[in-house]
């Protein structure tokens, strides 16, 4: 494992720990898109099905308990939790869900490695993963006012996409043979959703001001 | 070093 895939993996540990953080101690939900939240439990739970089969590593079986564990946690927390779910945003957060996950599902059983379950539900998890931010980034585009946690939240899941592609760079260069289509395109589409949200993030920070996107 | 699947990754 090379340093930037190491350091994409911490920062996608960091974001889920920022989110927690804000939803078990704020106890509030608030700019926080529960529709993103249910496309990445569904992300991890078709991804991680390989748990059962494959053993990669103690490093790798442990991340993927943690973010399956989180994500499912998260989205007990915003629907049941009898505080926090008060705080959601529900009639902002309006993205359905069926838009994205039924494109991405077509797309599994049109672009895949191998026509198995196994594969298309792989390439399922990637084509979702790479568009599972979009609720969020509507959800925040309409709130305007991004509190800290939440600008950090997202950034956070930008830099751990960005970080990603350094690692295939970095493996394509040092890995023989190491072309993967499916993983690099979809990344690579997923990374570029975030550019908005990231010219107006170090725009925020170079002014010292509040993260607010234009309306 | 062998060539390996993005599958060791997360």
């Amino acid at each position: 494992m090379n340093i930037f895939r190491l350091a994409g993996d911490l920062t996608h540990l960091a974001s889920v720990l920022v989110l927690l953080l804000k939803i078990h101690t704020i106890k509030s939900c608030a700019g926080i898109s529960l529709k993103t939240q249910e496309l990445y439990a569904i992300v991890f739970a078709t991804r991680y099905l390989d748990l059962f089969t494959t053993y990669i590593s103690l490093y790798n079986t442990l991340m993927k308990l943690i973010f399956l564990g989180s994500s499912f946690s998260i989205v007990w927390y915003i629907r049941k939790h009898k505080i926090v779910r008060r705080s959601y945003d529900k009639d902002q957060d309006t993205f359905r869900h069926y838009f994205i996950v039924l494109p991405c599902f077509v797309l599994a059983l049109i672009i895949h490695e191998k026509f198995t379950v196994r594969e298309v539900l792989w390439a399922f998890s990637l084509y979702l993963e790479a568009v599972a931010i979009l609720p969020q980034l509507v959800l925040l585009q309409r709130t305007r006012n991004i509190d800290n946690l939440t600008g950090q939240y997202v950034f956070l899941l930008g830099a751990y996409r960005a970080l990603y592609i350094l690692n295939w760079i970095y493996r394509y260069f040092t890995e023989p043979h190491f072309v993967h289509w499916i993983t690099w395109i979809s990344g690579l589409v997923q990374t570029l959703l975030y550019a908005d949200f990231f010219y107006y993030y170090f725009q925020s920070m170079k002014n010292n001001g509040k993260l607010q996107l234009p309306a | 070093k062998t060539s390996k699947s993005p599958k060791d990754e997360l």
